[in-house]
C-alpha cells in the first residue's frame, strides 16, 4: 500500500524530472508533526527509492532537484482514515518548487507503523463503527504498560515486550512508561534488542512488525514476506531484521542492517525509534477462520 | 514447508518509542 501511494508520487517526480532535464533527485527527510514524535521517514524514504528507481529516477546526493515532505493523519473524502504524504521537488539552485503531490495511504497497518499507533480495534460487524474505533484509536493512543508488557489496553490479549542489553551480552525485559498514552523505554546507543511477540488469544495470529516504518522484511531476501506467526496463546522473539529463513541480522540502535550496502543513505534518527506490532487473526487457507472473523 | 495463511482484519497495534 505505501509502495502504490508513493509509485502515485514518483510518477509525478518523474514528469517534473523529465521537464527539468535530470535524471536524479536528493532524497530529504520527510517530517511528521512534532505532536506524534513519529519516525515514520526512514519507511517512506525507502520505498519511495524503490518507486523511483523503477521509473529510472536516481538516487543521488548531488542532484540538484531535492524531494522533501511532511506526512499526517488526515480523512479522505470518504471519511476514512489515511496518512496523507505531502512531497515536494525543488531546484536546489533556485530554491524553486517544481511540483508538489500528496497520496494517502489507506492501509490500516502502514498507518500504524508510520504515526506509530497504540490501539485496540473491535472486530465491528458494522464498517462505520469500526472506522469511529480506529478514529478514536489514532488520535488517543491507549497504552498500558505493566512492568515490561506493552499493550493496547489492560484486557487485550496482544502485547510487546523489548528485550535489551549490551551487543554480545544477555538481554532482558526493558521497563517501560507511558507518557500521553504512548508507551517509551530507554536503549543506549551500544545496545542491541529483540522483540518479543505475545499472544494471549485461542487462535493464532499474524504479527507484523515496523521499525521507523521499515517493515521486518525490509532488508530481507524474501521481500515478499509480511508477517509473523504466533501461534495461540504463545509468544516469540523476534531477535533482528529478517535476511534469510536462517539468518537475521541484530537490531541495534545507531543503524540498520550493515550488511544491506544498498541503504548506506538510510540512518535512523539521532534521537528516537519507533517499533509497531500489528496483529490480525490468521488461520490455514482452507481452515476456519475465528468465529468473529 | 510452507502453510498458506490467510489473515484477518487488524485487532491491535502497539508501539514503543525508544529513546537513545
Amino acid at each position: 500500500d505505501l509502495n502504490r501511494a508513493l509509485g502515485k508520487l514518483s510518477e509525478r517526480i518523474k514528469r517534473a524530472a523529465d521537464a527539468e532535464g535530470e535524471t536524479a533527485v536528493v532524497l530529504s527527510p520527510f517530517t511528521a508533526p512534532q505532536r506524534m514524535a513519529a519516525n515514520g521517514s526512514p519507511g517512506i524514504r525507502k520505498a519511495l527509492e524503490a518507486e523511483l528507481k523503477r521509473r529510472d529516477v536516481l538516487v543521488k546526493n548531488g542532484a540538484r532537484l531535492e524531494v522533501k515532505g511532511d506526512y499526517g493523519e488526515a480523512e479522505d473524502p470518504a471519511g476514512k482514515a489515511v496518512v496523507r504524504i505531502h512531497g515536494r521537488l525543488i531546484d536546489r539552485d533556485s530554491g524553486r518548487s517544481l511540483a508538489e503531490h500528496s497520496v494517502d495511504v489507506d492501509n490500516l497497518t502502514s498507518i500504524a507503523g508510520l504515526v506509530g499507533a497504540t490501539m485496540s480495534v473491535p472486530i465491528e460487524p458494522v464498517p462505520a463503527d469500526r472506522e469511529r474505533a480506529i478514529r478514536e484509536g489514532l488520535s488517543r493512543p491507549s497504552a498500558h504498560v505493566s512492568s515490561s508488557r506493552i499493550s493496547a489496553g489492560p484486557k487485550s490479549p496482544f502485547a510487546i515486550e523489548i528485550l535489551a542489553g549490551p551487543s554480545g551480552g544477555a538481554i532482558r525485559p526493558r521497563t517501560a512508561e507511558v507518557i500521553n498514552g504512548q508507551a517509551y523505554l530507554n536503549i543506549r546507543s551500544s545496545e542491541r534488542y529483540a522483540i518479543k511477540l505475545i499472544n494471549d488469544a485461542p487462535f493464532e495470529v499474524a504479527a507484523t512488525l515496523m521499525i521507523d516504518g521499515l517493515g521486518l522484511f525490509a532488508f530481507s531476501e524474501h521481500p515478499e514476506y509480511s508477517y509473523v506467526i504466533i501461534p495461540a496463546r504463545s509468544s516469540g522473539v523476534i531477535t533482528g531484521w529478517h535476511r534469510t529463513n536462517d539468518e537475521a541480522e541484530e537490531f541495534v540502535v545507531t543503524e540498520y542492517p550493515r550488511s544491506a550496502a544498498a541503504e548506506r543513505s538510510l540512518a535512523p534518527s539521532p534521537d528516537l525509534g519507533v517499533i509497531t506490532a500489528c496483529f490480525a487473526a490468521a488461520w490455514p487457507a482452507g481452515g476456519n477462520p475465528p468465529l468473529d472473523e | 514447508a510452507e502453510v498458506e495463511r490467510k489473515t484477518g482484519r487488524l485487532r491491535a497495534a502497539i508501539s514503543v518509542r525508544y529513546t537513545k
